[in-house]
């Protein structure tokens, strides 16, 4: 554990929040990709199954393998899933009548099929757990493309909507730090797979960043992509 | 050895 890991979790986790308040303070989820979210949902559920396995073992008495590092993520994946289950939920009920979902026209094959694939070839392990976790991560890297076809589509987005993209992008960017800094202080550590697909996902949030600065230092109220 | 990392990352 690092200080580029925590504070790439604690800016993940503000996402998060970023999100669920933006969604109630606007009753809105309006320029808000569901299919990404709903990717998010399914990353966290096929990266997260281990917890099935250290919750037997609290429930059990069975303590000899938790640590605190267990306990901490297993806080934050409660925490992840909660917060991305709750947030598709609020788009599928109390908010679906401000569903952009007209406009939400990425087509999920195209990310889901690839990265099926490559986990079932690409992986550390040929086992359930170890594809299901392969499959989240390479999933992860590309689930926000629908959002990002959407802020194209939309061609400005509000400041709240820039500052949950900078969060949920800004995170996997510390993962890199993060994986650098394990790579050159652990002996025997190697990523190569989070590694390659966290570059990924970071590359793809590249021209948002580019547009996010632009508009801090122009202190725009609004996010504006160039028509 | 190539011990499996177990994943102790989110």
């Amino acid at each position: 554990m690092n200080i580029f890991r925590i504070s790439a979790d604690l800016l993940h986790l503000a996402s998060f929040f970023i999100l669920i308040f933006k969604m109630k303070a606007t009753k809105s989820c309006k320029g808000i990709s569901f299919k990404t979210q709903l990717m998010y949902t399914l990353v966290f559920t096929c990266r997260y199954l281990d917890l099935f396995h250290v919750l037997g073992m609290m429930i059990t008495f069975n303590f000899a393998h938790i640590t605190g590092l267990t306990l901490y993520n297993t806080f934050m994946k409660i925490l992840f899933l909660a917060a991305s289950y709750y947030i598709v939920y609020l788009m599928r009920t109390e908010l679906k009548s401000t569903s952009d979902d007209a406009r939400d026209t990425f087509v999920l094959w195209h990310i889901l099929a690839p990265c099926a694939v490559l986990a079932l070839i690409f992986n550390a392990q040929f086992t359930i757990l170890e594809i299901l976790w392969t499959f989240s991560i390479y999933l992860e890297a590309v689930a926000v493309m629908p959002q990002l076809m959407l802020l194209i589509e939309t061609g400005e987005a509000d400041s709240l909507s820039s500052h949950y993209m900078f969060a949920v992008g800004g995170y996997r960017a510390l993962y890199l730090v993060n994986w650098v800094y394990r790579y050159a202080t652990e002996p025997y550590y190697s990523n190569w797979i989070a590694w390659i697909a966290g570059f990924v996902q970071t590359a793809l949030f590249g021209d948002f960043f580019y547009y996010y600065f632009v508009k801090i230092m122009s202190g725009d109220a609004a996010l504006k992509l160039p028509t | 050895a190539a011990v499996h990392r177990d994943h102790d990352e989110l």
